[in-house]
């Protein structure tokens, strides 16, 4: 799981049965204590693999808008709940945004893109890479910068600096920090519920690394499926994802494009392998 | 598929603020909140910061789960 922190403007991604949207009320009471209010929200998630091992409020889409409802104050008047759907009742991009009067036209002019990456039914052999050596008493700092060398993630955007954790006996999470970007990597490696995580939030005029960065991203999990969800991204980038994720050998599955206040365009597509 | 394990995928959340906190403007802002109001902010969503970095832009943190 990742926090990232910037002057106005916080990320929070957990995973597990982790109670997320808790953190909305003590979040807006800290920063109303430094002067600042909140003017933008946006909650986004995939299909839960385990939908009911969910906590209060995540047991339901619906459920969690109604929680996002009532804690946001009512100076964020422009809302929208939507869930993207695919050609897979299992693969669905659920979205919530809501945002005030002056930040939805700041937003417009906007020129930072996020692009969330989901990956199920990891390669067998490349998931392996995520487990930690049984008796080898590496912390997980040690082991998660192990990991990150053996398995390339260390490639994927050079330039970056990059804090990770291997968690015992499996799993890894890492966040990159690339001048105002940040990227993260989270990996569940087990059998049977393998998966994995990329985002990066970049500007919107790099499309061209898009490519180079995908492959690297797919060439090391290697999945079964994938979703790739893009925010407030240039056709031509969302153009750049699906070619890219083609070139290796991932079939182009579903697109949805929709529009949310305090996010922009949302473009939500799907992959699977020839063998789905 | 395994009846229960663990569930990868993950809920994301942003916020974005606005204010005439004078901190904003030099690239302060939220950053000014202590270690421990990061804390209880996690507190409630059941989570713990395993490893940190930062530069002059942002904080980044590695959370526990």
């Amino acid at each position: 799981s990742s926090l990232f922190v910037y002057p106005t403007k916080i990320i929070i991604k957990t995973c597990g049965t982790t109670q997320l949207l808790k953190s909305i009320s003590p979040l807006l009471s800290h920063a109303h204590d430094i002067g600042l209010n909140v003017c933008g929200c946006r909650y986004t998630r995939g299909n839960f693999i385990f939908p009911k091992a969910q906590p209060f409020p995540h047991t339901s889409f619906k459920e969690e808008v109604m929680y996002l409802e009532e804690s946001l104050p009512n100076s964020l008047c422009y809302r929208k709940a939507s869930v993207m759907p695919s050609n897979k009742t299992t693969h669905s991009w659920h979205v919530y945004s809501a945002s005030t009067d002056e930040y939805h036209m700041v937003h417009h002019m906007s020129n930072v893109f996020t692009m969330e990456v989901c990956m199920t039914e990891l390669d067998r052999v490349l998931a392996r890479k995520f487990y930690q050596h049984s008796g080898n008493g590496n912390s997980g700092d040690i082991s998660g910068k192990e990991m990150t060398m053996a398995t390339g993630i260390n490639d994927i955007i050079p330039s970056a600096l990059i804090c990770d954790f291997s968690f015992d006996p499996c799993g890894y999470s890492m966040n990159g920090v690339n001048g105002v970007h940040y990227s993260t990597i989270h990996v569940t490696p087990e059998d049977g519920y393998s998966y994995a995580s990329f985002e990066l939030m970049g500007f919107t005029d790099d499309s061209d690394d898009i490519d180079r960065i995908l492959n690297k991203v797919v060439q090391i999990f290697r999945p079964s499926t994938m979703s790739v969800s893009t925010t407030c991204a240039s056709h031509d980038m969302s153009m750049h994802v699906k070619n890219a994720i083609e070139q290796n050998g991932l079939i182009h599955r579903s697109c949805t494009i929709d529009e949310f206040p305090a996010a922009g365009s949302i473009v939500f597509q799907t992959f699977t392998t020839r063998r789905k | 598929m395994a009846q229960s394990g663990f569930e990868g995928f993950e809920k994301r959340l942003e916020l974005n603020f606005f204010g005439d906190d004078p901190m904003m403007n030099i690239g302060i802002g939220l950053r000014q909140l202590s270690f421990e109001s990061v804390q209880e902010i996690l507190d409630a969503v059941q989570c713990t910061v395993v490893s940190a970095m930062g530069n002059q832009y942002f904080d980044a943190y590695v959370l526990s789960e």
